[in-house]
């Protein structure tokens, strides 16, 4: 994951001074700096995901880093913790590895291939604490306020009710059979 | 309770309740946050007694400013409760504004509601930015809803982040001692505040400053928008609610027009800049805390969207357990859809990243404490960081608003169709994290902002200069790869 976050940092540096040089190279064909920025404006907003991308997974790394060292965490929440920034970073790679490859030309085809590996065995170690994860959000009912998500996963059972309580299950015929839909088949369009 | 979801609690190596002891702050703060839940969700006035999908637009406001009133009745009322002798203060504010737009808030106002800027940004706005009179004419009364319901209006039809561009204009007139407000072009209509539309009867208003026929920039004005008994809109006063949007529909978004409306000397903030009686212009000190409130809301806005992002995945991996779909092995039943790889790489990520974001986000709100408390001290270390907060509050904020929103349409994606009932609640969602993309600074602008700052640091780090902790990489990176150590 440090790798990942690192080779994030290079491919932002690396776009913050391709940013930097498009500018300049606008400026020196006498255009204003406001003109240059202008139309280095790709390469700017390019540069600023980038070191988004970089600052995030680098400061979720420290930030782990310094609640393990103050002991804050019981082994099993600093685990799956640990796992999860990782997946972070390393999805976050992944997504990314267009910009990064673009900018590290040291990487190979296998170094990319084995941080995929590295994410679907993050995937498969985290799958079996999914649903304690999400539960441990403490998110009550209300909060979700979703047929689908509730705690006792009573999910078609309440797909069912709100279907029932839809206000237009709430008389066996509706009043636009009348006023529409009969007229209409009176009249065999 | 479904059995495979009993079964896969049963199977897990990590507690939830030790993990929800961590993400709640510690074992008390889990256990406070859930007596209040209890103390509200558990009370008929709160329950939902008509379907969502029989209200109009109009139903929904009129149910929304209800609860409202209840819900901040009862909450005052728990405030009391915990602390007889209640001191308002910026602190206090802060965790008002996080109580609000937390799960409380959230599982009684899915599409949020009204009175939000009233506490987050016009009370907000008056302490940071009124003197103490102003402080002492305002707060105490819009504290108790006392006959002050508040809204904050920069933006304007046609403008927004630029704020040099907004054409709402306030001249002074020293023979009757008032500031004349006008929004003289349909553009300069001020547009999109959160409660404006038919709820608040006073704003805080952004106008052109002109004396004496000299420009002085942008400054803010507390208007009495409508009358404070009958609630009709006051002469010269033009205001409504903009209409439905895409999400948040419970807020009341509003416009605003003002034709002469005239208003004492003493309702334009004047802690950073005065008009002194005569006329004259005061520049004070350079508004450095009016900054950090800009950078407070977007320290928060990643909250909220994170805050969403789990909401979203939290449904998608219950449902993910309790729907089954295909088989894996031909000789075994169908699946729970969460043990196939393509469903988890789907819903895991989204987890992992909104709590790396909450780790993120935590040390960002501790950055942000640490540099208003130096600005508050006038130390130079608070002023020489304020720039690389202004840059990381910025672009941290738009691509997480941009990857939450993303992220919680892929788990909505997720739950199949099933996930495209309103039902599943997802609309709601997406439709905050969608809306944040966008509000308290545009994405691209934001980036544009960051960019600049980055660009700097660069030319800095060519200068071989020391830079900022959170783009020290530029410098040390550049020697790695071209000292050819990588």
């Amino acid at each position: 994951a440090a790798n990942c976050a690192r080779a994030l940092e290079i491919s932002a540096l690396e776009q913050v001074r391709q940013a930097w040089q498009t500018q300049k190279t606008h400026q020196s064909s006498k255009v204003s700096a406001e003109m240059a920025s202008n139309l280095a404006g790709r390469q700017l907003t390019s540069a600023a995901i980038a070191h988004a991308h970089a600052f995030f997974t680098r400061n979720a790394l420290q930030q782990l880093d310094a609640l393990r060292q103050k002991g804050d965490l019981s082994p099993n929440v600093s685990l799956v913790l640990g796992q999860l920034v990782e997946l972070f970073v390393i999805d976050t790679f992944l997504r990314q590895s267009g910009c990064v490859l673009r900018w590290n030309n040291g990487i190979t085809g296998t170094q990319l291939r084995f941080v995929e590996r590295r994410f679907e065995e993050l995937l498969a170690k985290l799958r079996p604490n999914a649903v304690a994860l999400v539960d441990g959000f403490d998110f009550h009912d209300r909060v979700l306020g979703s047929t689908l998500g509730c705690h006792d996963g009573r999910v078609y059972e309440r797909l069912m009710e709100e279907a029932r309580r839809n206000p237009v299950n709430q008389e066996p015929v509706n009043s636009s059979f009348h006023n529409h839909l009969l007229p209409m088949m009176r009249g065999k369009l | 309770v479904n059995a495979d979801l009993q079964r896969e609690r049963a199977a897990a190596t990590l507690d939830s309740e030790d993990f929800a002891r961590w993400w709640a702050g510690g074992a008390w703060q889990l256990e406070e946050r859930r007596s209040l839940e209890r103390r509200f969700f558990e009370d008929p006035a709160f329950a939902d007694t008509v379907h969502p999908s029989c209200l109009s637009y109009k139903e929904r406001y009129e149910q929304t400013v209800a609860r409202t009133t209840r819900f901040l009745a009862k909450l005052r009322q728990w405030q009391r409760e915990k602390q007889p002798q209640l001191q308002l203060s910026v602190n206090m504010l802060r965790d008002f504004r996080l109580l609000l737009s937390g799960s409380l808030g959230t599982g009684l106002f899915q599409q949020s509601f009204p009175l939000r800027m009233h506490f987050t940004m016009f009370m907000t706005t008056i302490l940071s930015q009124g003197t103490a009179e102003q402080q002492a004419q305002w707060l105490n009364r819009a504290w108790h809803m006392d006959g002050v319901l508040g809204t904050y209006a920069q933006t304007e039809l046609g403008h927004g982040t630029f704020l040099r561009g907004l054409e709402t204009r306030a001249d002074y007139d020293p023979l009757t001692q008032e500031f004349i407000l006008n929004t003289p072009t349909q553009s300069s209509y001020k547009w999109w505040p959160g409660g404006l539309g038919n709820t608040a009867n006073v704003a805080i208003v952004l106008a052109q400053l002109h004396v004496k026929g000299k420009h002085y920039g942008l400054q803010s004005f507390v208007v009495r928008i409508r009358d404070e008994r009958t609630h009709e809109p006051l002469t010269g006063v033009d205001v409504g609610d903009i209409g439905p949007r895409l999400g948040g529909n419970g807020v009341n978004n509003g416009f605003l027009g003002l034709h002469d409306v005239r208003i004492p000397r003493n309702q334009m903030l004047m802690k950073n800049a005065q008009v002194l009686a005569d006329g004259t212009f005061v520049q004070g000190r350079p508004p450095l805390l009016l900054y950090g409130t800009m950078v407070y809301v977007r320290v928060i806005t990643l909250k909220d969207v994170l805050f969403g992002l789990l909401q979203g995945a939290t449904i998608a991996t219950r449902y993910s357990v309790v729907r089954r779909q295909s088989r894996i092995n031909s000789d075994e039943p169908e699946v729970s859809v969460l043990d196939h790889v393509t469903q988890q790489a789907k819903i895991l990520p989204q987890i992992a990243r909104g709590v790396s974001y909450r780790l993120v986000a935590d040390w960002l709100w501790r950055f942000y404490a640490e540099v208003l408390r130096q600005l508050e001290d006038e130390s130079m270390a608070g002023r020489n960081s304020l720039p690389e907060l202004h840059a990381l509050s910025c672009c941290l904020k738009a691509v997480a608003t941009d990857e939450a929103s993303e992220g919680v349409d892929l788990l909505r994606k997720s739950c199949g169709g099933h996930g495209f009932l309103s039902s599943a609640n997802f609309d709601s969602i997406y439709g905050l994290a969608t809306a944040a993309y966008t509000y308290e600074g545009e994405y691209t602008v934001l980036l544009l902002q960051t960019a600049r700052f980055l660009v700097g640091q660069y030319v800095d780090s060519l200068k071989r200069k020391v830079l900022p902790t959170s783009v020290s990489y530029l410098r040390d990176t550049a020697r790695l790869i071209w000292g050819k150590n990588l």
